[in-house]
């Protein structure tokens, strides 16, 4: 279903590679303990749900490298009134 | 302020893009609350070139990485004029900056603004509706096995990675949220966006936040 849906055709009836398939059974692994919340965690109606996806026969280490490509700046905390002057300036 | 808000609602928001293998996302951002600070000023809503800054903010690295505020600092400084995206496609990897005659239309930005609203979520509430949609950069990690609903754990707000857009919030749940637009798609996530937990700066989604002026 997913090489289907996610035109994964490299090699018919397969994952493409061992890493990926490697990849995509530990996918599975992790977005079945990030849907388990610790009892001591209030389970929020409306709660995130993770599964299987486009990324699914990606590494972690491949998918951060990839797609988590940006570096927070350090920034002034805001304060209304130092705006306000800029603003008046 | 109102209970909920969304800059889509008021039709200044563009289709929701896919960087592909390109770590650009940052460069998406930038290009993306310009395009809608462009339309909230009353102007034709239409897709600028994301490759444009890819390939010319020359102190970030194009597709390797970059940050939104470094790329609205470069825009603002040289005054460079945004193409549309149509002059200056999408390419999903770096190339050579491409630079087009006067007569050619583009925009440039007047300024930018760039703060941290940790513990003032309800300030950056008010600044969403004075600004037009955020950028912000947070910790995505987790993401890559997202499929809906509002993120509350799963990510920290000390180890921010990934820039994304800021459209709205919606307060009239138990869960109040901010709406987030991502660069991954339409088919990832809630048709390519992602619901975050207002209030504890989760994932750090207050921590770095950016607006860009035309």
């Amino acid at each position: 279903q997913f090489i289907a849906q996610y035109n994964r055709s490299r090699s018919p009836g397969r994952l493409g590679s061992a890493h990926q398939y490697k990849a995509f059974q530990e996918s599975i692994q992790r977005q079945h303990a990030l849907n388990s919340l610790p009892s001591d965690l209030l389970v929020e109606k409306g709660s995130a749900t993770y599964g299987i996806n486009q990324f699914s026969d990606l590494a972690p280490e491949l998918f951060r490298a990839t797609y988590l490509c940006s570096k927070p700046s350090e920034l002034p905390k805001y304060k209304p009134f130092d705006s306000e002057v800029k603003r008046l300036h | 302020l109102p209970t909920r808000f969304d800059w889509r609602d008021k039709n200044v928001v563009t289709r929701v893009r896919n960087q592909g293998s390109c770590g650009g996302c940052w460069a998406f951002s930038v290009v993306e609350v310009i395009e809608s600070a462009y339309a909230i000023k009353g102007k034709p809503l239409q897709t600028f070139s994301a490759q444009e800054v890819i390939d010319c903010s020359y102190k970030d690295g194009g597709c390797n990485g970059g940050s939104p505020v470094s790329a609205l600092k470069w825009l603002n400084q040289t005054k460079t004029r945004l193409v549309t995206e149509s002059m200056y496609p999408f390419k999903a990897k770096t190339g050579m900056c491409h630079h087009f005659p006067m007569s050619t239309f583009g925009i440039s930005i007047k300024g930018y603004q760039a703060y941290s609203f940790r513990h003032k979520e309800e300030e950056m509430m008010h600044k969403l509706l004075e600004w037009g949609p955020l950028i912000a950069v947070v910790d995505a990690v987790s993401w890559q096995d997202y499929l809906g609903g509002i993120i509350q754990h799963h990510c920290s707000p000390e180890e921010s990675n990934h820039a994304v857009v800021i459209t709205g919030y919606d307060r009239t749940g138990d869960i109040p949220y901010w709406i987030v637009r991502n660069s991954w798609g339409s088919t990832w996530g809630i048709d390519g966006f992602v619901h975050i937990k207002m209030k504890r700066n989760v994932c750090g989604i207050a921590d770095s936040v950016a607006a860009g002026f035309v």
